[in-house]
């Protein structure tokens, strides 16, 4: 039951794209990622979160530089998907901390969320794995999100993982 | 850019809940997970997608076991968070299929998700990291999107792990 964080890491190359109001139904969520694959694009976090009345948003991240070409395929299959609309923003960070053992320590995601509300940065996406919790918040607070989240969580500078 | 895919996971002993149009400000996302902490609850998947009008909806999974404790827990913050729904569903699995290079390879998401879809599965929640790709599914359509993406991913069955 240790949970051990190993470093907090910053990802400013990064773009956000969501699709609203897809019908909740079996191939929806195909379409949409064949198509991206197709054109060759990488989707870094895939973020679905709840059903609304038979629809759902589908949300996910690029690489700044494959925003444009993102964007192209995703209005390409709009109808196709049913979505009702689409949004994208490319002024987002990824910040996240990376360990071991996260998912069965409690504490984790309430004390990453905590440090950044104290830094009043605001939590646009969030993703967990056992390795790792990720947050999208605006590109100019990965930096105060990373100190924030250093000293939250005691890490040196040895520690500190900046990607770029 | 080699994607290896080294297995497929059910979990059956999962719970959804979600909680709908809190405000999207900082300091809410943090009240909901410190109280759930404090609770001793351990949350698996947390997932946010994308905000709608200033408001946002956050989902996450718990253990069967812990769904009547944690709805206790949202029910008490509700209002402190402001938000104006609740939902809860323990007739849910999480199937995963887990590798390495999951993200440098576009494919993979894809592929997931049209073999769900050919087994006529819906998806209701998404969530990535490097080296997972978790969905939550109907409870029953468990074994069926275990099969499936076995199928789809050419997987024998020494590399099925069910985890319960
Ligand atoms: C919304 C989308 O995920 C849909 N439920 C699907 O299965 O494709
Ligand atoms: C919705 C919730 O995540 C909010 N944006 C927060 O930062 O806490």
């Amino acid at each position: 039951r240790e949970m051990i964080i190993s470093g907090v890491a910053a990802d400013k190359n990064v773009a956000r794209i969501a699709v609203f109001d897809v019908p909740d139904k079996p191939g929806i969520a195909q379409k949409l990622f064949v198509a991206l694959a197709e054109a060759n694009i990488n989707v870094d976090m895939i973020v679905q979160s709840t059903m609304r009345e038979e629809y759902n948003d589908i949300s996910f991240t690029v690489s700044q530089d494959d925003l444009y070409k993102a964007v192209e395929v995703v209005e390409k299959v709009k109808s196709d998907i049913g979505a009702k609309g689409i949004a994208y923003d490319s002024d987002v960070a990824k910040v996240s901390i990376v360990g071991a053992g996260m998912i069965t320590n409690p504490g984790v995601a309430g004390r990453m969320f905590a440090a950044l509300a104290e830094a009043e940065i605001n939590i646009h996406m969030i993703s967990t794995s056992e390795i790792k919790i990720s947050v999208i918040v605006k590109k100019d607070a990965a930096e105060k999100a990373m100190r924030a989240l250093h000293s939250s969580f005691w890490l040196d500078q040895e520690n500190r993982q900046e990607v770029s």
